[in-house]
């Protein structure tokens, strides 16, 4: 079956972008056919892998709002096995276009069963909030989410919040929907309330926090400028070989299913 | 006049919360009558100056949704000039509540008109999103947004959304909204990439680009889990310094109100 996580966290800058890229770059580097959604207006996952949209590109706001197949909207990148369904501006539009839609929250899980084309992965990626884009990712994650944590304070006030709106996806709209694994992101070992907060994490989610923790490291703030993941960009990098190390890991919780 | 200033960029994690809170602090420090806004459901500018809400607290979602007025709502800070309203993640529901509301656009502005306690300086947090409550926070920013750039490849993808955005408020919501500044945050001279954004951006904004440019500090992150403002929590750090020079450049500014 295809595998199928979202990456979630509406705290923003928590590292979201910057695993579901990296984990679906380096999942398909093991000769998986992989699938990147950028369910995010922002769209820094397209950008980030180097797409650039043709004038007339169809994104996802077209599958979303105008009912277009995903088959006609995924686009090629430079690794042979990813493919992406880019976003653009245009879908913040969706949020507000959606609000009258008729089972609005499945939209994306719909448009996911119809691809023809068969991916042994899929990573979705979400904007920091939890509105109608989210929960459409989080509705369509059959396998679960990944929820990066930055290494910082802020980081876990919302977590109670993230964790509430799972539950209520999980009752009314997607039974699987469990936490696939969550992911400590930019540790810096040079302050005191970074290893507090992974600590304190671990308590919270002892089976699903992954061994794995990303530190903060420059490469992999760079590597979006070049549009390649950091596999590509410095493979020697701390950044690379810790995406590396997560990379294991999840492919290994991946094969109960 | 009162003077009101929204700090808005919706790129996550940029250091809005971050600038919000101390400018606010520091603004007050000066001897003047200071309101913070949080109009972000992560209420992170609430918790990060220590406010606790009590089990029936009002917060801005009673302004908005339940027409509450603001003085209701006001509440004292540890800092003597320093006065906030709070948030909570119930705010999350105004997004859609407030979507049938007759000019949804224009609540907190008319809130604001209505408060009776006079301050000299209000500063609004916003969320890392363009919808309803950002959209109401630059509508009622009279003086301006401040725009946090973090200095990292990411933050410059979005800056021409955030300005179409501003300028569509501009021409049909608030004809006053200018950009009060952009301040670039969390500089790291470690990479080239930082000097190099930093380069652009005051090419894109020479005039509106503060002098000052924010370090990394790891004090910075860690102040908030003290509920305490940078010139509380470290006062010589270099976080601090850089932000009583942020402070001294805005009042500067505002001399012309
Ligand atoms: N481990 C890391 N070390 C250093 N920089 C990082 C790391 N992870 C991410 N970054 C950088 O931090 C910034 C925020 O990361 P990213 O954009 O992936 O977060 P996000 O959660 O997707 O943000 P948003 O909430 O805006 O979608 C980016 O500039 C990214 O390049
Ligand atoms: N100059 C800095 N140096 C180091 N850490 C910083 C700096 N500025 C902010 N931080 C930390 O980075 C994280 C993101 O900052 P902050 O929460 O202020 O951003 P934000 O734009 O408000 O995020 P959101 O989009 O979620 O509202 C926080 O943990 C904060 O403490
Ligand atoms: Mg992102
Ligand atoms: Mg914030």
């Amino acid at each position: 079956p295809t595998i199928i996580y979202s990456i979630a966290n509406q705290k923003g800058g928590v590292g979201k972008t910057t695993t579901a890229v990296n984990l679906a770059a380096l999942v398909s580097a093991q000769n998986k056919r992989v699938l990147i959604i950028d369910s995010d207006p922002q769209a820094n996952a397209t950008s980030s892998l180097g797409v650039k949209l043709p004038e007339n590109g169809l994104t996802l706001y077209d599958v979303l709002v105008n009912k277009h197949p995903l088959d006609e909207v995924i686009q090629p990148t430079y690794r042979p096995q990813l493919f992406i369904v880019p976003s653009s501006p245009d879908l913040a539009a969706a949020e507000v276009e959606m609000v009258r839609f008729l089972a609005r929250e499945l939209v994306l899980k719909k448009a996911i069963e119809a691809i023809s084309t068969k991916f042994d992965f899929i990573f979705i990626d979400t904007p920091p909030s939890l509105g109608v884009l989210t929960i459409n990712a989080l509705t369509a994650a059959r396998h679960g989410v990944i929820i990066p944590v930055q290494s910082e304070y802020l980081a876990l006030e919302g977590l109670g919040h993230l964790l509430n709106t799972i539950r209520l996806i999980r009752d009314n709209l997607n039974a699987h929907l469990q936490i696939a694994g969550v992911l400590m992101t930019m540790f810096d070992s040079r302050t005191k309330l970074a290893t507090q907060v992974v600590n304190e994490v671990r308590i919270y989610f002892p089976e699903e926090t992954f061994e794995t923790v990303v530190p903060r490291n420059i490469r992999l703030s760079e590597a979006p400028s070049h549009g390649e993941d950091i596999l590509t960009y410095a493979p020697n990098s701390p950044g690379s070989m810790s995406y590396q190390a997560v990379t294991k890991e999840l492919l290994k919780r991946s094969e109960k299913f």
